[in-house]
């Protein structure tokens, strides 16, 4: 099974269009292995972009040094991921 | 499992492929002069592409077309297809827009539009979106069914990367779920409405995706996006926006509803169900009800409006 562990959802929004290039730009690059769950097309869109635990510093380090604000949507997508299995398997032990 | 009876099926919990399988056997049977269940095609790993047919007779009726979870993630769509689909069945005979609806047209169903993504997210990796189609050349899996239809295809909005989330495919078709569409809507040939369904942002969206030319029938598409999107909030506020892909969300090429659209239907919708970004493709299943029955109320709205004027 693939594990999220410590993997993050960020809701990103960028205040321009040169911040949204920059961000697509970012999602670009493969050996983040970012995966856009959201795309922005102007300035103030949310953009929500699922971040491994393992690109996360460089990620949130892209974003404060380019002064793109961003928020923590799914703080771990492993534990939401868990909850979501233990729901079901409860439900079909029902 | 074996399901016992449709009316006692959990739905408000997501269930696997096999469960929702055998629960399209079992409505088929509750509801034998009105449900058929029928096999479109298969899928690249060989599943069965299941619809249900909603008919109370007649030869090759105007049609309504439902799909639901070509993205295989996006589990509240397959979830609120169930729902959807036990209620067009519960309610003929009981409420008159929808007799009155099934008494003229049929409506078709594809709950799990992309059943080796959907077996994929339950056993490997819950967050996978696309088909499960072996890319020549590279060890990347997958095509997006989305963005592999004939309209605009290979045009920007769509990644000519295997390893993208967006990745196009080799050509327009390519995808056995998406041919097995194409090939059921061009044989059928009397489809008057296509609605397909994903999630996440709540959106009601009409094409074009590919280019930024307004459809023909923009006005009539948008007002009815409007009141269809209004008849959605009366139920718990929900709020949606609507309009044409590439002016409401982005440019994407080689979408479903610019594909049906060009094909002549021109009731072609795609929506994006809950939430609005707070838990993504991980809805709890506690809202897939809620979820479910807002949008009925927006689907009826269109099939209504379908009904009421034939071309």
């Amino acid at each position: 099974n693939d594990s999220f562990i410590g993997d993050q959802v960020l809701r990103i929004t960028a205040n321009s269009e040169e911040q949204i290039y920059m961000l697509k730009d970012l999602a670009e690059l493969d050996h983040l292995q970012l995966d856009v769950w959201r795309e922005a097309v102007k300035p103030e869109d949310s953009m929500d972009i699922h971040v491994p635990h393992s690109s996360l510093q460089t990620v949130k380090a892209f974003l404060e040094s380019h002064g793109i604000s961003y928020s923590v949507m799914i703080e771990d997508v492993q534990s939401v991921v868990d909850h979501e299995r233990a729901e079901m398997l409860a439900a079909r032990s029902t | 499992a074996q399901i016992r009876s449709t009316n006692s099926f959990d739905y408000a919990n997501y269930h696997t492929l096999e469960e929702i399988y055998n629960w399209m056997d079992e409505l088929a049977s509750e509801y034998p002069h009105l449900v058929t269940k029928e096999q479109i095609g298969s899928s690249y790993e060989g599943r069965p592409l299941y619809i249900l047919k909603f008919s109370t007779g007649g030869n090759n009726r105007p049609s309504i077309w439902i799909d639901t979870g070509i993205h295989s993630r996006e589990w509240v769509t397959q979830a609120t297809g169930v729902w959807m689909a036990k209620k067009i069945a519960s309610d003929y005979g009981n409420d008159e827009s929808i007799t009155s609806i099934l008494d003229q047209m049929d409506i078709f169903i594809e709950i799990v539009t992309n059943p080796d993504g959907f077996h994929f997210t339950h056993t490997k990796n819950r967050m996978w979106r696309k088909t499960r189609s072996i890319n020549a050349g590279t060890s990347c899996v997958g095509v997006d069914p989305n963005r592999n239809w004939d309209a605009g295809f290979g045009g920007p909005g769509a990644s000519s990367q295997p390893c993208s989330e967006t990745y196009r495919g080799p050509r327009a078709n390519s995808e056995k779920e998406v041919k097995a569409i194409v090939d059921f809507v061009q044989a059928h040939g009397n489809i008057k409405a296509f609605v397909s369904i994903h999630s996440y942002s709540q959106l009601l969206l009409y094409p074009y995706g590919y280019t930024s030319t307004p459809v023909p029938d923009k006005q009539e598409l948008h007002d009815l996006a409007q009141r269809a999107v209004s008849a959605l909030s009366s139920l718990y506020g929900t709020s949606y926006r609507y309009g044409s892909i590439i002016t409401t969300i982005y440019q994407a090429s080689g979408g479903t509803i610019d594909w049906t659209y060009k094909q002549g239907i021109k009731y072609s919708y795609t929506f994006e169900l809950r939430d609005n970004g707070r838990y993504g493709f991980l809805l709890p299943a506690n809202q897939i009800i809620p979820t479910a029955q807002e949008t009925w109320l927006a689907v009826k709205v269109i099939m209504e409006h379908t009904r009421d004027n034939p071309y």
